[in-house]
């Protein structure tokens, strides 16, 4: 699966993060 | 939707809670939207587990924007937010499915999140024996549940409860965190105690149905990732990829 930082899943990051939800 | 009144009795953070839940009618409306097909203008007809891989995708970001939303959860930096939600991220979509059928209150259907109602003939007989066995250990819970009288204010201090079951010493923000574990345990017994004084032992049955819940939700993703080893998961699946993110 797609992994964010520290091996995180990205698109929990990417639900979570304010700076990716903002673009 | 079942009509909430303040009044004596239900702590604040309760009531917090209950204004934070999101409206169950909008929920389904995006998520209903989110499962037709753009581009043909009409309601995608992917097999049913693959629709049904979807449904649940939807159902838990609505979870996560009710996570963002949630008191001392919108405090905490990403990386705590994500380490709480990796822990618990199935039991909040088990315990949304309970929920639903408790509300829903038919012994021999479920209802999903899109307001389609599946009779349990149908999943014995379409759905495979894991799925079905996963439904029917699901439905004794619901029905244990209603026995023991679970209430909108019960249910969004244990949602809450359950997003924050987890260990401190995996977060970076302790004290907010154990702040949090600790008013929402003391809400739940005060307001147990202040509304349902006939049932002493209400708040420890309620936890007790935590536990079942988990137990549930680790079936839960055994099923999944035996779906995922016979490539029977659609791509980009957002469970698959929280089933396989590293654990705390």
């Amino acid at each position: 699966p797609c992994q964010g930082a520290a091996g995180r899943p990205a698109i929990l990051y990417a639900l979570l993060s304010p700076s990716v939800r903002a673009v | 939707a079942e009509p909430f009144s303040g009044g004596p009795g239900v702590p604040e953070l309760i009531l917090q809670l209950l204004q934070l839940e999101p409206d169950e009618d909008q929920v389904r409306a995006r998520i209903v939207g989110c499962l037709q097909d753009p581009a043909k203008g009409r309601p995608d007809q992917p097999a049913p587990f693959g629709l049904l891989c979807r449904m649940a995708d939807q159902t838990f970001i609505s979870i996560v924007d009710w996570a963002r939303r949630c008191m001392v959860f919108k405090e905490l930096e990403v990386a705590d937010q994500m380490t709480l939600l990796q822990n618990c991220w199935s039991e909040l979509l088990v315990f949304d499915h309970i929920y639903r059928q408790i509300q829903h209150g038919k012994e021999g259907s479920i209802l999903l999140v899109t307001g389609q109602e599946v009779e349990l003939t149908t999943v014995a007989a379409q759905a495979g024996s894991l799925l079905h066995g996963l439904v029917l250990r699901a439905q004794e819970l619901v029905l244990q549940l209603h026995a023991l009288q679970l209430d909108r204010q019960e249910f969004v201090c244990l949602k809450f409860l359950i997003l924050f079951s987890l260990d401190v010493k995996f977060l970076n923000n302790h004290s907010l965190v154990k702040d949090a574990q600790e008013k929402a345990n003391a809400a739940l017994l005060d307001y147990t105690l202040c509304h349902y004084p006939h049932c002493g032992d209400k708040f420890q049955q309620l936890l007790l149905c935590l536990v079942e819940v988990r137990a549930l939700s680790m079936q839960a993703k055994e099923y999944l990732y035996h779906k995922h080893l016979g490539n029977e998961m659609p791509r980009n699946n957002l469970l698959i990829e929280m089933l396989q993110a590293k654990q705390t």
